[in-house]
């Protein structure tokens, strides 16, 4: 926009705004701030403890993260392509019983599942997601997973204003500790004279749509509709994973090499993946 | 060679032909497309479009444009709609007639149904290939995602998160229980 790289002067920038949930903290720079604003960034930082989830959600414009510490799972959520992990086939299904109850452990059968791809993070990498695929992450790592993310809201993939905005598609995400406890910092009210103006605003898209016709198009009764809505739901956009997720992903080389030797493990080990490191 | 790239330029294509349906269910409806791949010319645009005809009670899918604003007006019938901001607040939630423009800002989720007689529909989207992204059915978010982040995100059980995956086999186009049990009564 015209004018906003009329720079005079510039600062490092702290977070403004902090938003604690159950299972983490994600802090925003006020993307009002005129370097920001030049750049036609924003800029966040998620910390997610052990065990925790970042819900999915997609945003308007395109980012780039990165990793600045502990390891974890992700995913792209893409439209149209088809869920290529899969879990064993129906015919194999059949053959489970006794055999499966041994290989599996306590669980007594696997559990089949079928979904998109998914990725490994580990400190150092860089994940590149485009504008409007949803996108989650897991932290499965024995420390916090943090990341650092660059949104770059004037992108011409966004086609809305340069303002960040974060659609997720479960929970509350507003609702984390009191009120998403914000911490405005005193630039906010210095620049604006109102420290809310720059305040990210996110929150659950089911939230807007009626719960009977969601009750409809998903099959199911109206309290899962509900929950689909995130009602009841205090724990934030991060949230606790009470057991460790199942997730399919495959294994690492000398894991892969292992269970070609036949040094099977019990399935639902680090991370949910089904061999160890 | 301007000449041939813009001079003889295809620069039409019918999507209201129900035989030219590039997503059709005879229960629910049909939708077409026309986008930078049917009609190249699009790419210079920047610009596609898309048709839609419910059938009575039916519903599209619950879905957002990941890289379009959608200008939607309604070339028959009534229904009703709902769009949703990233708020979560529902920005529109009314019936939609004959002769109305709905605007659909980009990534706002928007779901639509066919109220007592069908509902149709031209959409012009502000990219030359729009991309769509469900939040049910067959090639949905949510389907794609491992069941037990949905148990966990939900905090449902394994077993209803893997039935909420499942649980629409169509893609976009659904076919209402209501509508299938005045079908039955009838």
């Amino acid at each position: 926009q015209q004018g906003e790289c009329r720079i005079d002067r510039i600062e490092t920038r702290e977070p403004t705004y902090r938003f604690e949930a159950e299972g983490g903290v994600t802090e925003f720079w006020d993307h009002n701030e005129q370097e920001f604003r030049c750049a036609g960034v924003s800029f966040h930082r998620h910390t997610l403890r052990r065990n925790s989830l970042l819900l999915p959600y997609y945003t308007t414009a395109p980012s780039l993260v990165y990793v600045l510490q502990g390891r974890g799972t992700f995913g792209h959520l893409v439209p149209g392509c088809p869920e290529t992990y899969e879990s064993e086939s129906g015919s194999e299904r059949e053959g489970g019983g006794e055999q499966e109850r041994e290989r599996y452990g306590e669980m007594g059968r696997r559990f089949r599942d079928r979904h998109q791809k998914v990725g490994q993070l580990r400190k150092g990498d860089i994940v590149a997601s485009p504008a409007g695929i949803a996108r989650w992450v897991y932290n499965d790592g024995d420390e916090e997973l943090v990341l650092v993310a660059l949104e770059e809201t004037s992108n011409r993939a966004n086609q809305l204003d340069e303002n960040p905005r974060s659609f997720y598609l479960a929970g509350n995400p507003r609702s984390g500790g009191e009120g998403g406890q914000q911490r405005q910092r005193e630039s906010a009210f210095r620049h604006h004279g109102q420290g809310g103006r720059g305040q990210p605003e996110f929150g659950n898209v089911f939230r807007g749509f009626d719960a009977q016709w969601l009750s409809e198009i998903f099959q199911v009764d109206e309290e899962t509709a509900r929950k689909l809505q995130g009602e009841d739901e205090n724990r934030g956009h991060i949230i606790t994973v009470e057991r460790s997720l199942q997730v399919l992903s495959p294994p690492h080389r000398g894991e892969e090499e292992r269970y070609r030797r036949g040094e099977r493990r019990q399935y639902g080990g680090r991370g949910g993946s089904s061999w160890g490191n | 060679g301007l000449e041939e790239t813009v001079c003889s330029a295809r620069v039409k294509e019918n999507i209201d032909r129900p035989s030219r349906a590039d997503v059709y269910n005879p229960e629910a409806g049909r939708y077409s497309t026309v986008n930078c791949f049917t009609l190249p010319i699009l790419r210079f645009l920047g610009l596609s479009a898309g048709k839609g005809v419910l059938h009575e009670n039916a519903i599209m899918a619950p879905h957002w444009y990941t890289n379009a604003h959608s200008i939607v007006y309604f070339t028959r019938g009534e229904g009703r709609a709902q769009v949703v901001n990233h708020r979560g607040e529902a920005v529109f939630d009314g019936d939609v007639n004959e002769g109305q423009v709905l605007v659909v800002p980009h990534n706002f989720a928007v779901v639509k149904r066919a109220a007592g007689r069908r509902l149709e529909w031209v959409e012009f989207n502000t990219n030359h290939d729009a991309m769509i992204n469900t939040l049910a059915g067959r090639t949905s978010a949510l389907r794609g995602l491992p069941a037990d982040v949905v148990a966990a995100a939900y905090q449902i059980p394994r077993e209803e998160a893997q039935r909420l995956k499942s649980s629409r086999r169509e893609t976009f186009l659904f076919q209402s229980d209501a509508g299938e049990r005045s079908r039955r009564i009838a």
